[in-house]
C-alpha cells in the first residue's frame, strides 16, 4: 500500500514537493510512491552510519545539501592523486555527474535547500576518477579505496553504449571486485551498484558491458513515471532491479543536487537509478549491518516488484520470481527491503559449479539457430561445488563470427526459463566474435540447477556476408552460482565466512602464461593438378580460372563474353547457389539476393536503399531520410513525417506535433506554448489564446475580448487605431488610422481628430499651410486629371479636391 | 575496424616483497612508484615520465625490461579504456 497523505512527512527543502517518486502530493494524480521510501523512513531508517561513495567525476563537497553528510574518508581524487575529490569546474559544467548522483543518495533533509536524499543521514563520499585517462589501474584503485570503511560503491558509467562496443573490466578490476566481495566490509563483502546502460536507441545490450554483467555488481535499470520503457533503456538479462528515472518530455523527472550549489531536474537516464538503489541499500544496511553482499542481492530479488511496469516479457520463473529483461525483478521497495533486512538470516554459502562443453566446433549457419545442450547435475558429486538452487548463471563463450551484431543468444534453463543473453545489434560490424566473453543472467534465480541447459545461437544476417564463412561456436562453459541448500529454509545453519566465499582465484595470469590463442580452422579447398583452384571436378583446359570446365563455386560471365570461375560474385551480381552462377542484380542494386528490383541489399552510388521494399531509388519515401554514408533510407524520428540528413532533423511533423526549429514538439493546448528549455507546455500571456512564447508580444492569436494591435493583444485600440475585422481573419484587429489622424472610426477618409498643424477637411487631415496656398487653376487641372486620388495633390488642393467635392 | 589501443605511460606491476622492493625496482628501471593499486596486495602503480603520455603503440626501451626482472611476476602497460557517464 502507499500512504498518500502529503502531510504525513514534510520537509522544508524547496524541491520536496517535486519528489513525486518519494511521496504523493497531488491527490488528483495517481500515486507513484511504490518505492515506499517514505514508509522506510517512517520505520526509522535513514541510512545512519552507512557509508556510500560515488565513483565518478568528483563531488562538490561544499554543496549545502551534501556538506553535512560529506565524508572525507569515503572520498579520494584518483585523477589528481590527492584526497580532495572536488570536481574540476569549467564553463560547460562537464563534471556535474558525480554531484548529481551523490544528492540522490544522501542530500540533507529539512535544511531548506534543494532536495532530500533517499538515505539522508548516510555518509557520502566521492571518488574522482572519470576526469582523466581511465585505465584498469584507475578503475581498480577506485573500487578498492577503504573497503573496510566504505559500504556501498555506486557507479553510473561504463563502456560506450553505442551498440557496437563489447568491453568490460580488465584483470585488475576483476581482482578488485573479487577482493571487495571477499574482504570488504570486514568480510561481509563490498556492495557495488551499477547503472545499466543508456544505449536503448542504439540497440545496445547491457550484456556487452562487462561491469553491469558481473555477478559482483547490482545492475539497475530505469522506468518512467508511468511504468514505460524509457527511450534510453537497454534490455538485459543481468539487470536485477529498477527505479524511476526520467523518460519522455511529458514524464516527470528526478530532482537532485547540481554543480555550483544548485539543484536540477535535468534528464537523468539510468545514472540516477544506481544511486537511488545505493540509498535504498543504505537503509537496509542500517536495519541490519551484518547482511552480506549476497544477502543484499537476495533481498532485492525477493522484494522488488513488477507493480505497474510495462514489459511484454514478464514471466514467472520456476523459482517463483517474476522477472523481465527490462526491469529485472522490478521496482525496488525500500520498506520491504528494511523489513526483510531486519529479520534476515544469512543465505547459505555460495557454491560455483562449472561445466565446459567439448571442444568440438559447432557451425552457426546464417538464418538458422544452433542449439547446443549440456546436462549437469549441479556438481552434486562435489559437496563444495554443489549448486542445487541457482543465483546467477554465467555462460562463457568462444565464438568466431564475421559480423558479431548478427548474433542473438538465448539460454534455456532445465525448468524452461529462456533468458536472452544477447540480442541482435544493428551497429556491431565487428568480426572479432566473442573471446571468452561472459554473459550473465539472473532470470533463473531460485530455480533448480540440475538438468539440461540449452544454448541457442541465432545468426540473422542484416547485410550481405560471405556465405562461405560460417560462424563457429568453439566452446561454451556453464558457470552456475548458487547454494546446495534452499537459501531461505536453512536459516538455522551457521555458515562460516571462509566457506561462504568460495570464489575462483583472481584471473591475473602469471608472467609467461598466455591465454590459449584462438583456434582458427582452415577452410579446406580442393586443388586438381594444374587447374585453377576455382575449377570444379570436370577439370580444365588451361591454368587460369577462365579455363575451367566447371566451377567449384560460381561462374561469372556468359558463353558469349567468356566465363570464369570465382569464389564470390562481384558487386552487381548475386550468387545463385543452385545453378552456381553469378547473376546480375537489378539495375541500381550493388548487392542483391535476386534479380528483381525488390531484392536489393545495397545500392550503387547516387541511389539509396529503401528497407521497406528492398529496392534502390534516388529519393526516400515519406518518413525516411537519405543517409549519405550508409546510402540507405533511414527512418525519421517517430514524431517526424519528413526529416533531413538525420533522423531528428525534422522538416514536417506527425499529427499532434509541430515544428520548433528542426524538432517536432507536441502541440500544446490553447493558451499554452511548448517551452523548449523546460520541454513542457507553459502558459501564454493572459492576452493570448495561442502564442510562441510567454511574452505579451509573442501572441499568435488573441484571447477572447482582445484585439490584435501591432503584434500585441489589447482590450481597446490605442489612439490612432480603429477596430476592424479584415477579410479572411476571424481575429479582431486594431488597424492604423490614415496618416496624421489622431483618431478615426474606420479605414480611409474617416478621421475624427487630427494631429497638431492639421485641419480636418471632409474627414481627412490636411496640413493647414499647404491647403491655404493652393493655386486654383493648378487645382482645377489636378481635379480634371483625376489627381485628387493622390494624397500629395489632395493636400495641395484640399479645397478643390475635398470641399467642393 | 575495431578501435585502436591507446597506450599510456602508466604500468601495473606485480612485485612480491613489499613497498620497499617495489620502490627499488621502480628506481632501477626509471619508473616512479605511485603506490599500491587499491586494496590489491603486491600490485603497484608505476609511472614513467619519459614515455609519451598517450601512444598508439606499446612503449619499448630499457624501462620495458622490467617485465623480465625475476622479481616481477606480472606487468602491463595501461591502455586508455573509453568510459562514458550514463
Amino acid at each position: 500500500y502507499t500512504r498518500n497523505d502529503p502531510n504525513f512527512i514534510h520537509f522544508n527543502d524547496p524541491k520536496w514537493s517535486n519528489m513525486w517518486y518519494i511521496h504523493c502530493t497531488d491527490k488528483n494524480n495517481r500515486c507513484r510512491s511504490e518505492m515506499n521510501i517514505l514508509a522506510a523512513w517512517q520505520r526509522g531508517y535513514t541510512g545512519r552510519n552507512v557509508v556510500v561513495t560515488i565513483l565518478d567525476d568528483g563531488i562538490e563537497r561544499n554543496h549545502p545539501d551534501l556538506a553535512q553528510n560529506y565524508d572525507q574518508l569515503a572520498s579520494y581524487d584518483v585523477n589528481g592523486n590527492d584526497p580532495d575529490p572536488t570536481p574540476r569546474y569549467d564553463s560547460s559544467n562537464e563534471n556535474k555527474h558525480g554531484t548529481r548522483c551523490a544528492g540522490e543518495v544522501a542530500a540533507v533533509a529539512n535544511n531548506s535547500h534543494c532536495i532530500v536524499g533517499i538515505a539522508y543521514n548516510a555518509r557520502i563520499g566521492g571518488i574522482r576518477m572519470l576526469d582523466g585517462d581511465v585505465t584498469d589501474v584507475v578503475e581498480a584503485k577506485s573500487l578498492g579505496i577503504r573497503p573496510d570503511y566504505i559500504d556501498i560503491y555506486s557507479a553510473s558509467w561504463g563502456p560506450d553504449d553505442d551498440g557496437k562496443t563489447v568491453d568490460g573490466p580488465g584483470p585488475l578490476v576483476k581482482q578488485a571486485f573479487e577482493m571487495g566481495i571477499k574482504k570488504g566490509r570486514k568480510g561481509l563483502g563490498s556492495i557495488f551498484v551499477w547503472a545499466s546502460g543508456n544505449g536503448g536507441r542504439q540497440g545496445d545490450h547491457c550484456s556487452c558491458d562487462g561491469y553491469t554483467n558481473s555477478i559482483y555488481t547490482i545492475s539497475i535499470s530505469s522506468t518512467t513515471e508511468n511504468g514505460n520503457k524509457p527511450w534510453y533503456l537497454e534490455v538485459c538479462s543481468s539487470t536485477l532491479a529498477t527505479t524511476y528515472s526520467s523518460g519522455e518530455f511529458y514524464d516527470r523527472k528526478i530532482v537532485t543536487t547540481d554543480l555550483r550549489q544548485r539543484c536540477t531536474d535535468g534528464h537523468t537516464g539510468t545514472s540516477v537509478s544506481a544511486p537511488m538503489v545505493a540509498g535504498v541499500i543504505a537503509l537496509a544496511l542500517e536495519a541490519n549491518p551484518l547482511i552480506t553482499w549476497r544477502d543484499v542481492q537476495h533481498l532485492l530479488v525477493r522484494t522488488s516488484r513488477p507493480v505497474h511496469l510495462k514489459a511484454n516479457d514478464w514471466k514467472n520463473n520456476a523459482g517463483g520470481h517474476r522477472v523481465s529483461h527490462l526491469y529485472g525483478f522490478g521496482l525496488v521497495d525500500a520498506e520491504a527491503m528494511v523489513v526483510e533486512a531486519k529479520k534476515w538470516r544469512r543465505v547459505p554459502p555460495q557454491h560455483t559449479c562449472t561445466k565446459a562443453s567439448d571442444r568440438r566446433t559447432r557451425y552457426i549457419r546464417a538464418d538458422q539457430t544452433l542449439n547446443s545442450t549440456m546436462s549437469t547435475s549441479g556438481c552434486s558429486e562435489q559437496a563444495e561445488q554443489h549448486v542445487s538452487y541457482l543465483e546467477h548463471v554465467v555462460v562463457r563463450v568462444v565464438i568466431a563470427h564475421q559480423r558479431r551484431g548478427d548474433l542473438e543468444i538465448n539460454l534455456v534453463s532445465p525448468s524452461g526459463t529462456r533468458s536472452q543473453l544477447l540480442a541482435k545489434r544493428l551497429f556491431d560490424n565487428s568480426y572479432e566474435g566473442f573471446r571468452n566473453w561472459e554473459f550473465m543472467t539472473v532470470h533463473c534465480w531460485g530455480e533448480k540447477a540440475e538438468g539440461q541447459w540449452t544454448l541457442e545461437i541465432t545468426d540473422s544476417p542484416s547485410q550481405l556476408r560471405n556465405p562461405e564463412v560460417l560462424g563457429k561456436l568453439k566452446e561454451w562453459t556453464l558457470i552456475l552460482y548458487g547454494t546446495s541448500e534452499h537459501p531461505y529454509q536453512s536459516h538455522g545453519a551457521q555458515h562460516s565466512r571462509s566457506r561462504m566465499l568460495e570464489i575462483p582465484n583472481p584471473s591475473l595470469e602469471p608472467k609467461g602464461l598466455e591465454r590459449p590463442t584462438e583456434h582458427h580452422e582452415e577452410e579446406e579447398e580442393e586443388y586438381s593438378g594444374t587447374c585453377h583452384s576455382e575449377c570444379g571436378d570436370q577439370g580444365c583446359d588451361g591454368p587460369d580460372a577462365d579455363h575451367c570446365l566447371n566451377c567449384i563455386h560460381y561462374s561469372l560471365g556468359s558463353l558469349k563474353t567468356g566465363r570464369t570461375c570465382v569464389s564470390h560474385c562481384p558487386l552487381g551480381y548475386h550468387e545463385d547457389s543452385g545453378a552456381r552462377r553469378c547473376r546480375r542484380c537489378h539495375k541500381g542494386c550493388e548487392r542483391c539476393v535476386g534479380r528483381s528490383p525488390t531484392e536489393c541489399q545495397s545500392c550503387r552510388r547516387g541511389l539509396y536503399f529503401n528497407p521497406l521494399n528492398s529496392s534502390c531509388s534516388e529519393t526516400c519515401p515519406l518518413g525516411y531520410f537519405a543517409d549519405e554514408i550508409q546510402r540507405q533510407c533511414l527512418k525519421c524520428h517517430e514524431n517526424c513525417v519528413k526529416c533531413l540528413r538525420d533522423s531528428d532533423r525534422c522538416t514536417a511533423c506527425n499529427e499532434g506535433f509541430s515544428l520548433a526549429g528542426m524538432t517536432c514538439v507536441p502541440k500544446c493546448s490553447n493558451g499554452t506554448f511548448f517551452h523548449l528549455e523546460e520541454m513542457k507546455c507553459s502558459p501564454c500571456h493572459t492576452s493570448c489564446s495561442t502564442c510562441t512564447g510567454p511574452g505579451k508580444e509573442e501572441c499568435i492569436q488573441c484571447a477572447r475580448d482582445f484585439l490584435q494591435q501591432e503584434w500585441r493583444c489589447v482590450q481597446t485600440c490605442a489612439p490612432g487605431y480603429f477596430s476592424g475585422e479584415p477579410a479572411g481573419y476571424t481575429q479582431h484587429m486594431c488597424r492604423k488610422c490614415e496618416e496624421n489622424c489622431l483618431s478615426c472610426d474606420g479605414p480611409g477618409t474617416s478621421c475624427t481628430k487630427c494631429k497638431d498643424g492639421y485641419n480636418l477637411f471632409s474627414r481627412t487631415c490636411i496640413v493647414n499651410a499647404t491647403c491655404n496656398n493652393a493655386d486654383e487653376l493648378f487645382c482645377e487641372m489636378v481635379k480634371s486629371n483625376r489627381l485628387c486620388e493622390k494624397k500629395l495633390f489632395r493636400q495641395f488642393c484640399c479645397r478643390t479636391c475635398l470641399m467642393t467635392g | 575496424l575495431p578501435p585502436r589501443n591507446v597506450y599510456t605511460n602508466h604500468w601495473a606491476v606485480r612485485i612480491e616483497g613489499g613497498h620497499e622492493e617495489a620502490d627499488k625496482l621502480a628506481a632501477k628501471y626509471g619508473y616512479n612508484n605511485l603506490g599500491q593499486i587499491g586494496s590489491l596486495e603486491d600490485h603497484y602503480h608505476f609511472h614513467h615520465s619519459h614515455v609519451v603520455r598517450r601512444a598508439a603503440f606499446s612503449s619499448r626501451g630499457t624501462h620495458s625490461f622490467i617485465h623480465m626482472d625475476p622479481k616481477v611476476s606480472w606487468s602491463e602497460q595501461q591502455l586508455v579504456k573509453p568510459r562514458v557517464k550514463r
